[in-house]
């Protein structure tokens, strides 16, 4: 039961390690700090500020607390915009991807269904303009966690056949 | 060591895959 866990957040787990990279003003360090959508928000504006724009960083709100919904609204914003950017910007189609299960984030503090977004997330990153940076900074990581992240942007590529 | 020899492997294959990461054009697909 414990290797079931252990397969289940291995994923969330090191990308929430790459997360820290950004160095949000939002905590960033677990699960439940993340299902606000601040700390994730304010990385994709760091990302591509000129997407990610202060207006709409703005509309996330950062006072959420324990409120599931006020959570769940924060995250539909992220997903919306990040499917936006690839569709859009990154000219990407991502349709067959495992949709995360915002829901369950929010209420739930899901790590699988966070780990699909966070996925999500490193997608914009390793694709998007100033990516050599953010792959640079993802070779410094330790061995184990590189190794999740490559295989977390393998799978995101092997959806991106059409 | 076998296993000095399989971690060196390991990290040959993340710098070669992360190093065509940074290769490829940005936005392009795949």
């Amino acid at each position: 039961m414990e290797q079931m866990d252990d397969v289940k957040t291995v994923l969330v787990e090191s990308l929430i390690v790459w997360l820290q990279t950004f160095n949000t003003t939002a905590p960033c360090r677990t699960v439940e700090e993340l299902t606000t959508g601040v700390a994730i928000s304010q990385a994709l504006h760091q990302i591509d500020p000129a997407w990610f724009n202060d207006g709409w960083l703005s509309r996330i709100k950062t006072d959420v607390e324990d409120n599931w919904r006020l959570k769940m609204n924060n995250l539909k914003k992220v997903l919306q915009m990040v499917v936006d950017y690839y569709n859009e910007v990154l000219c990407q189609e991502i349709s067959d991807f495992p949709w995360p299960d915002l829901a369950l984030v929010a209420e739930h503090s899901d790590p699988v269904q966070l780990g699909r977004l966070l996925q999500l997330i490193l997608g914009c990153a390793v694709r998007c303009e100033h990516k050599q940076e953010y792959i640079q900074i993802i070779m410094t990581l330790e061995e184990s966690v590189q190794h999740v992240v490559m295989t977390a942007i393998q799978e995101l590529m092997s959806k991106d056949t059409k | 060591d076998p296993n000095m020899k399989a971690g060196a492997a390991n990290e040959g294959v993340l710098a070669n895959f992360f190093n065509s990461l940074l290769s490829k054009k940005t936005g392009s697909p795949g």
